[in-house]
């Protein structure tokens, strides 16, 4: 089963 | 000082709807060159980047960069006692403790306002880089809104693949299963009734369809929705606001373990 990705976890944070 | 002034401010209205089921609070920031909105739903699945430009408003002045903390609820409160013709008008002193918003009928013979309480709100910024996408679909925004409704009637998450065919979106569920494709198509004489798809490699990624449903809140902002795919990234839902700038919906996909 899939798993739900975050957001932090493709952008970096500035 | 503050000031930004638009006629049409139905806009904001339907702006903050769009919003604020999503992120609760946020930041404002306003400077010389617009406003500007980066809030993230309580998750950290999906990100909003609201942007509006100086010169997309009737009146804009900003004499210094500021971050005014909104609840959106508590503006949308606010907002809905504007009228749809209504002008309004955002005014803040530097370092206010509130946002006063004027609305002023066409007619001029009815003018409110109303002062928010400003929130403090810890907000941390995160670099979305420009990138160039597998693919882009233009659609139409009520097409949008209507594929997402029925596949979240359906299942879960939604499987979004582009292919020369077309692009696909399938889910499936206790009912069973669906799929539902679009075609490139700019035979309709409305360029906001046509789609257009730009493929540059085939590429299929899974969502939470709740998300994808929620981004449609924005349909009355715009007649089509801008869909950008590449693989192992967000997607982007985006709405062009006329000519005052956009409101982007970026969505964390599924992962395979």
């Amino acid at each position: 089963k899939a798993n739900q990705g975050r957001m932090d976890t493709f952008f970096t944070a500035l | 000082m503050f000031e930004a002034r638009i006629t049409q401010g139905s806009v904001l209205k339907k702006l903050v709807e769009a919003l604020k089921e999503l992120v609760t609070e946020g930041n404002f920031d306003v400077s010389n060159t617009g406003l500007s909105l980066q809030a993230m739903d309580s998750s950290h699945v999906c990100l909003v980047s609201l942007t509006l430009r100086e010169d997309g408003f009737d009146h804009f002045r900003c004499d210094r960069n500021m971050a005014m903390g909104i609840h959106f609820g508590n503006l949308s409160k606010i907002l809905k006692c504007a009228g749809n013709e209504d002008t309004i008008t955002l005014k803040a002193e530097d370092n206010a403790d509130q946002l006063t918003l004027m609305f002023e009928a066409p007619s001029q013979d009815r003018i409110s306002d109303f002062d928010l309480k400003l929130m403090s709100i810890e907000s941390e910024h995160l670099g979305i880089p420009d990138q160039d996408y597998s693919a882009e679909v233009k659609l139409p925004s009520s097409e949008y809104q209507r594929i997402v409704r029925d596949l979240t009637s359906i299942g879960d998450t939604v499987l979004i693949s582009a292919t020369k065919e077309g692009i696909k979106f399938s889910t499936s569920g206790d009912v069973g299963t669906a799929n539902i494709t679009l075609r490139h198509n700019t035979t309709p004489e409305k360029p906001e009734e046509q789609t257009f798809i730009d493929l540059k490699e085939p590429v299929a990624l899974t969502f939470a369809l709740r998300y994808l449903n929620n981004f449609s809140k924005a349909t009355p902002l715009a007649p089509q929705v801008k869909l950008s795919l590449t693989k192992d990234l967000p997607i982007v839902v985006e709405y062009q606001v006329g000519e005052l700038g956009s409101v982007r919906f970026y969505l964390a996909p599924k992962i395979d373990d």
